[in-house]
């Protein structure tokens, strides 16, 4: 394991997954993260930027992976 | 998408910021 929570995991999956050089927007991970609570979301966002898992690019709600790119 | 000059610094200086605190991070895990 990477130390993350399953829900952590599933959220840098998908920033990961997303290869454009803004990244991912927030509406777009809330819509393909169906079923997960907001604010869960918000907070694992909130511990994978503290973790330098992820950064915010064009504004603070796009994300991108610091791992491979 | 095309990105303004400063968009692209922007970009790059948090990039660099969550590297650092990446760096960090696991330097405290060892």
């Amino acid at each position: 394991t990477n130390g993350l929570t399953p829900h952590q995991n599933q959220v840098l999956f998908l920033i990961k997954s997303c290869k454009g050089s803004e990244g991912m927007g927030f509406e777009e991970l809330k819509a393909r993260l169906q079923g997960m609570n907001v604010n869960t979301i918000k907070q694992a966002l909130d511990f994978l930027s503290n973790e330098g898992h992820i950064y915010s690019t064009v504004d603070d709600d796009h994300y991108k992976s610091t791992d491979g790119d | 998408t095309c990105l303004t000059e400063e968009q692209k610094r922007r970009i790059e200086e948090n990039r660099q910021k969550a590297l650092a605190r990446r760096a960090e991070r696991l330097a405290i895990q060892k």
